[in-house]
């Protein structure tokens, strides 16, 4: 199924440093 | 060792892979050689990671524009998935370039990147920023000017997420018009 993401969920990962 | 869940290391995976570019008006190059690939991305990840990367738009020069496409249309009316379509387009008053014009585009892309016109996003293929000195352009471009109900949903969703006064009126104009007008006013096919 689609992958929709809204505004709040999209904002949480901003800042968040993806630690690979 | 406790294992991580896939939620903490596996980067959220976006519906489009998108490319974002940068055209900077340099008159002594051709339009096309002023348009230049930025990036790629198909996270939400790596969206944020070019995004906090990159100037803001009220930083750019006049002339300057942003756009960001699915990936494999190009950025221009005679791609042949933009050709039949048109744009929503909101025109800002000098201004809203520091009051709106940033928070205004990051919300487009998000509206973009997070498929949120629901089954419309499929008629979506990318946005435009225009900084320019008479007000700065934000677009919307869609790839069929005659899917109403498509374009329809996009207009008045996009108009509530930006909460738009109802009086602030957008109006949709097909490219066909845009690049064939007379005057210096394109006509509306549709408005919201």
């Amino acid at each position: 199924e689609k992958k929709r993401y809204d505004r709040e969920f999209l904002l949480r990962f901003q800042f968040i440093s993806v630690s690979m | 060792p406790v294992a991580a869940s896939p939620e903490q290391y596996i980067k959220h995976p976006l519906q489009n892979r998108w490319a974002l570019w940068y055209f900077k008006n340099d008159k002594s190059k051709s339009w096309t050689e002023n348009l230049r690939l930025i990036s790629k991305f198909d996270t939400v990840e790596d969206f944020w990671a070019l995004y906090n990367h990159i100037q803001q738009p009220s930083k750019l020069g006049f002339g300057c524009d942003y756009c960001l496409f699915k990936d494999g249309i190009k950025p221009m009316w005679e791609d042949d998935r933009n050709k039949l379509g048109g744009r929503w387009l909101m025109t800002l008053s000098k201004q809203q370039r520091h009051n709106d014009l940033d928070r205004y585009w990051m919300e487009t892309l998000l509206c973009l990147i997070g498929e949120s016109f629901d089954e419309a996003s499929e008629d979506v293929c990318g946005a435009v920023v225009n900084v320019r000195p008479k007000g700065d352009k934000i677009s919307i471009w869609t790839g069929n000017c005659q899917n109403k109900d498509a374009i329809m949903t996009i207009g008045q969703q996009y108009k509530e997420r930006l909460n738009l006064p109802i009086k602030n009126i957008l109006g949709y104009q097909s490219h066909d018009d845009t690049s064939s007008k007379s005057g210096s006013t394109t006509k509306n096919m549709y408005s919201v």
